[in-house]
């Protein structure tokens, strides 16, 4: 998704 | 997790340890901006809500704290330490922020993952805090001469954001299904941001001067 991936950083 | 991402973790936490320590013992808060601050706290507070029900790791519910009682630290001097709210430069620090706060919430309204309440405030804490330091950068335009440690400050909170890219490129190469393009566009503003500020920022450092920005 456009964000999902990013969700474990910071 | 990998080198980029920790070091890009580290070196902003170093940048706010910069700016609370100048602030701490020079008594002093001469050319920073509380708007940017209290722009970061709000990037802060509604990117980590989720730190009570989605714990995720030790290393980022710790830094989630970290982030979140630091810079209010840096406001709580500002606005509320005796001699620390004289230095404030007031006059100088007029960005409306609002001018920040309503398009970025108007664009995680409509850009987002999905259409609930806590995704749209974690989306909007992306975009804000893309452009969160635009009031520092113009306040660092207005007042010229730029002390080493606010000078510091800036600069690590730019190659913090360096090295974030560098870790979406490492995470991109390495995991099968690694994309996050909303989070990659914001970044890449956001470091684009600070590219002007750091070719003066290594011109001073070069020539062992101090930094001066042009008018």
């Amino acid at each position: 998704g456009p964000v999902e991936a990013a969700k474990d950083e910071l | 997790m990998n080198i980029f991402r920790v070091s890009a973790d580290i070196l902003h936490l170093l940048s706010i340890l910069v700016l609370l320590l100048k602030i701490h013992a020079t008594k002093s808060c001469a050319g920073i901006s509380l708007k940017t601050q209290e722009l970061y706290l709000a990037v802060f507070v509604t990117r980590y809500l989720d730190l009570f029900w989605n714990f995720h790791s030790l290393y980022n519910s710790v830094f989630k704290v970290v982030y979140i009682a630091t810079s209010s630290m840096i406001i709580w001097y500002m606005k509320r330490h005796r001699g620390v709210k004289q230095t404030y430069d007031k006059d100088h620090d007029t960005f409306r922020y609002l001018f920040l706060i309503v398009p970025c919430a108007v664009l995680a309204l409509i850009v987002n993952g999905r259409f609930s309440l806590f995704e749209i405030l974690w989306t909007f804490s992306i975009y804000l805090e893309a452009v969160a330091i635009l009031p520092q950068l113009v306040l660092l335009q207005r007042t010229k001469n730029v002390d080493n440690l606010t000078g510091n400050y800036v600069f690590l909170l730019g190659l913090y954001r360096a090295f974030y890219i560098l870790n979406w490129i490492y995470r991109y190469a390495t995991e099968p299904h690694y994309s996050a393009w909303i989070v990659w566009l914001s970044g890449l503003v956001q470091t684009g941001l600070y590219l002007d500020f750091f070719y003066y920022y290594l011109q001073a450092w070069k020539q062992s001067k101090k930094l001066q920005l042009p008018s």
